[in-house]
């Protein structure tokens, strides 16, 4: 469970870092 | 949502940005985007961080959405003459306050806000000496009348 909940972490943070650089660039 | 201590840096941003929700949106917009960037930094690791920063974040692209006319949140040059005229805005009634010795928490809180949004407008990129000097003075007024207030005191 450990490194599934690491990766889902990681994946949930690269989703929010692209969402953040999308809602930037659109500026 | 409550706001995880971890990231209890942002929560004077993300208070900003509410009470602006209906007095200027752009305000609002640009407070909670600081507050997502600073979050980011400060913690998207911990389940409940995430989860909160995953909120603002869905907040952020629904304002996006509503205000995606307007050019101060369209163009980032606007954007940020927009903040600084009003952090700037802000600074200078307090201070004007301050000047004529008239001491009061409105006076108070628009000297902390000036701070608040001097910060904000870190988005935009780095802060001028003169804002980095504004924001210092604004947030060292505030702090120091509030305490003389509190302590029964007359500020110098």
């Amino acid at each position: 469970t450990g490194s599934v909940g690491t990766s889902v972490a990681s994946a949930e943070q690269d989703e929010l870092s692209q969402r953040l650089a999308k809602l930037r660039d659109q500026m | 949502m409550a706001l995880p201590a971890q990231l209890r840096a942002i929560q004077h941003h993300l208070r900003t940005a509410a009470e602006h929700e209906k007095r200027d949106p752009v305000v609002a917009y640009y407070c909670r985007l600081y507050a997502m960037q600073a979050g980011m930094k400060l913690d998207s690791k911990t389940p409940e961080c995430r989860k909160f920063l995953v909120k603002l974040m869905d907040q952020l692209e629904t304002m996006k959405k509503e205000l995606g006319d307007n050019d101060s949140i369209g163009q980032e040059v606007v954007g940020n003459a927009h903040i600084e005229n009003y952090a700037l805005k802000m600074f200078l009634y307090a201070d004007n306050e301050d000047r004529q010795g008239r001491f009061h928490k409105n006076m108070i809180k628009s000297f902390y806000s000036a701070s608040l949004l001097l910060d904000v407008l870190s988005v935009f990129g780095e802060l001028s000496e003169e804002n980095i000097q504004h924001r210092k003075y604004a947030r060292w007024k505030a702090t120091y009348i509030h305490n003389c207030l509190k302590n029964g005191e007359t500020p110098e």
